[in-house]
């Protein structure tokens, strides 16, 4: 653990407690990818299969677990409690266009040929790309609300606070992993446009609208 | 601590 690390697991966390209390206080999930929401609960329940399997440490256990959780709580959200509120006509993303390569990829590139090697695998590719349907529909109504964009930039933080880790844990420990480097380094440059207009926009205090 | 099987991040 290196303050890299501890940054980008804190920011993850962030990012899944504002998007909650968004949804919970506007009693709304408008503007919010039920699609990229699939996506991120496939993303941690294929990702942390070893939990029944490999113990790491206390705190491994409880952030999978907290992970988990939320993401299946912010489904229920979405498609069952606030239903009502989703816009599924802007959220047209086809997600068979990004979960088969990812599952192609990962049966090509990985480092074990065994189940929960490649369900790793496959997560982490799959990380990489789960925002595109997020971004499609910010792109398509051409807005999002001030705590979405919040939510984004603490969720798109969280892989580039990893990449400094990566770098870190390079030279201080020579570990590195190659997979997670890559598709962590995919999924950062994925949210640039973004940052470059949270900074630009939503820091100044308005609201993040994409030029017409 | 860190580990060789299986993956310490998150």
């Amino acid at each position: 653990m290196n303050i890299f690390r501890l940054a980008g697991d804190l920011s993850h966390l962030l990012a899944i407690i504002l998007l909650l209390i968004k949804i919970w206080k506007t009693r709304s999930c408008a503007g919010i990818s039920g699609k990229s929401q699939i996506l991120f609960a496939i993303v941690y329940i294929t990702r942390y299969l070893d939990l029944v399997t490999t113990f790491i440490s206390l705190y491994n256990t409880f952030m999978k677990l907290v992970f988990i959780s939320t993401s299946v709580a912010t489904l229920y959200l979405m498609y069952v409690k606030f239903k009502a509120t989703y816009d599924h006509n802007h959220d047209s993303f086809r997600i068979e266009f990004l979960l088969i390569p990812c599952f192609v990829l990962a049966l090509l590139i990985n480092t074990a040929f065994t189940v929960v090697e490649i369900l790793w695998t496959f997560s982490i590719y799959l990380e990489a790309v789960a925002i595109l349907p997020q971004l499609f529909l910010v792109s398509k109504t051409g807005e999002a609300e001030s705590i979405t964009s919040h939510y984004l930039f603490a969720l798109g933080s969280y892989r580039a606070l990893y990449l400094l880790n990566w770098i870190y844990r390079y030279y201080a420990e020579a570990h590195y992993d190659p997979i997670a480097i890559f598709a962590g380094a995919i999924q950062t440059i994925l949210y640039c446009d973004f940052f470059y207009l949270y900074i630009t926009k939503v820091l100044k205090g308005k609201k993040l609208q994409l030029p017409a | 601590a860190e580990v060789d099987d299986g993956h310490d991040e998150l």
